[in-house]
């Protein structure tokens, strides 16, 4: 109930009227509604019970690590009531087609595994919020001091959420199972985008905020 | 830290 108390307010992208309708304006919307998200990400964190409690070298290498899996959990789960299509924000929905045409295809489908996946399984927001609670608990940051406050985050969380299966979903045992088993292509997608945003930076033809820019670096 | 500037700011930044 403190998760779903934290969640943030939805963000809208702000795409420039004056800028021709082409692939880079898309990926400058794009990428400037990310460097908006991560701000909110970072808030965010700051409000999962335990983690500010952690020192700031900590909070900064989970955080380092698990940022685009969150930003992609928050976008997979925003997108479960679409037929088709990613919604990065309700006034930025991309389809198929402009995912290829901005060179996002093969993220794109991967995300739409990930999609599939919840959506098969009815994902509820409950166990969104848990989720993306534990895949910052859980990002194997390798620049971490207090090892022992990690795992008490992990345990804390794991437990929230055994008790919300146990008591919303009876009918099946496996359900934290199934939820948990869905975290490595999490992982898998998230360095995907990774690697996408990077080229995206390499090409030079959008503009990059600073903090996106930090985080991709941060990740290498 | 020091390359790491914006992420540091934002997290000690108590607002």
């Amino acid at each position: 109930s403190h998760l779903l108390l934290v969640e943030p307010d939805k963000i809208y992208a702000m795409a420039d009227p004056t800028a021709p309708e082409n692939d880079v304006k898309v990926l400058t919307t794009l990428c400037d509604l990310v460097d908006r998200e991560l701000v909110v990400i970072i808030n965010w964190a700051k409000h999962v019970p335990g983690f500010s409690a952690l020192s700031l070298g900590d909070q900064m290498g989970l955080l380092q690590s698990a940022w685009m899996e969150v930003l992609i959990l928050g976008l997979v789960f925003r997108s479960l009531p679409y037929e088709e299509g990613l919604v990065y924000a309700d006034n930025l929905v991309l389809e198929r087609e402009q995912c290829r045409v901005v060179g996002l295809l093969d993220l794109y489908c991967t995300i739409l595994q990930l999609i599939t996946k919840y959506r098969k399984l009815q994902l509820d927001k409950e166990e969104f919020v848990t989720l993306k609670a534990m895949a910052l608990a859980n990002s194997d940051s390798m620049s971490i001091e207090n090892v022992e406050a990690i795992q008490n985050l992990q345990d804390l969380l794991h437990e929230a959420l055994q008790d919300y299966e146990t008591n919303q979903h009876l009918a099946d045992p496996h359900r934290s199972g199934k939820l948990l088993m869905t975290l490595p292509l999490l992982r898998q997608t998230a360095n995907k985008a990774i690697q996408s945003f990077r080229r995206v930076v390499t090409e030079g033809k959008v503009p990059m905020h600073k903090l996106f820019l930090e985080m991709l670096e941060a990740k290498a | 830290k020091e390359k790491h500037k914006i992420l540091h700011r934002l997290l000690q930044d108590s607002t």
